[in-house]
C-alpha cells in the first residue's frame, strides 16, 4: 500500500459515495446512465468473486464489500425505487459495443485461462469503458449538472492515481501487471476531455455544457 | 513453475 493507491481508493469510494447521496437526496436519477451503473455493478460482481477464494487483506475484503454493495444499491435506486426519474431516452448507447468486445479480449488475452482469471481480465477490460454510456449521455444532452460532474471527476481521479501507484510499485516493488496498466491507461484518456472541462468550466463556478 | 497472479489491488 502506497499513498497513491491510497488516495486512488478513496477517490474511488468517495465518487459511489456522491452518487449515493445525490440520487438519494434529490430522490432523482436525472443525468445518470443506468447503462453504466450496470456494468460498473457487472465489473466488481466478476472481479470480487476472490472474496470467496483468496483473503488479502482485512481492507482489501471490507473495500470489495462496499464496491459491491454501494454498485448494487446504485441500481436499485435507478431501476426499482426512483424509475420514473431515469432518462431513458438520452442513454441510448449500445453495451453490447463494449460487452462483446471485452468477452473476445479476455478470452484471447489473459494471465491464465482459468475461469476466475478470465472474469478477473474481463472486469479489467469492461471497467476501462463503462463509462461511456455516462460520457454519451453528457455529450447528448450537452451538460451535467455539477454534482455529476463532481462525480465523474473522482471516478476519472481513481485509475489516474492508480496509474502513479503501477509506476511507484514498478520501480520500489518491481511488481507490475501489463494487462491492467494497459487497461487503466485506456481508462484513463478516456476521461481526459472530461478532466480538461471540468478543470476550465466547473472548477470556476460554471455549468458543465459542451460547446454546441 | 508460473507463480499465481497476484492479486492485492481493487
Amino acid at each position: 500500500m502506497n499513498v497513491f493507491r491510497l488516495a486512488g481508493d478513496l477517490a474511488h469510494v468517495f465518487a459511489i459515495i456522491i452518487l449515493l447521496l445525490k440520487i438519494w437526496k434529490t430522490r432523482s436519477c436525472a443525468g445518470i446512465s443506468g447503462k453504466s451503473q450496470v456494468l460498473f455493478a457487472l465489473v466488481y460482481l466478476t472481479r470480487y468473486l476472490d472474496l470467496f477464494t483468496t483473503y488479502v487483506s482485512l481492507y482489501n475484503s471490507v473495500m470489495k464489500v462496499i464496491f459491491l454493495a454501494s454498485s448494487g444499491a446504485t441500481v436499485y435506486l435507478m431501476y426499482v425505487k426512483f424509475k420514473a426519474t431515469y432518462d431513458h431516452n438520452h442513454d441510448s448507447f449500445r453495451v453490447e459495443f463494449l460487452l462483446v468486445p471485452c468477452v473476445l479480449l479476455s478470452l484471447l488475452i489473459n494471465h491464465d485461462f482459468t475461469v476466475m482469471e478470465v472474469l478477473w481480465t474481463f472486469s479489467i477490460y469492461l471497467e476501462s469503458v463503462a463509462i461511456l454510456p455516462q460520457l454519451f449521455m453528457v455529450s447528448k444532452t450537452g451538460e451535467a449538472e455539477s454534482i455529476t460532474s463532481h462525480y465523474l471527476f473522482a471516478l476519472g481521479s481513481y485509475r489516474a492515481l492508480y496509474l502513479l501507484n503501477w509506476i511507484y510499485r514498478y520501480f520500489v516493488e518491481s511488481h507490475y501487471d501489463l494487462i491492467a496498466i494497459f487497461a487503466g491507461v485506456v481508462q484513463t484518456i478516456l476521461y481526459c476531455d472530461f478532466f480538461y472541462l471540468y478543470i476550465t468550466k466547473v472548477l470556476k463556478g460554471k455549468r458543465l455544457q459542451l460547446p454546441a | 513453475c508460473k507463480e499465481p497472479h497476484i492479486k492485492d489491488e481493487l
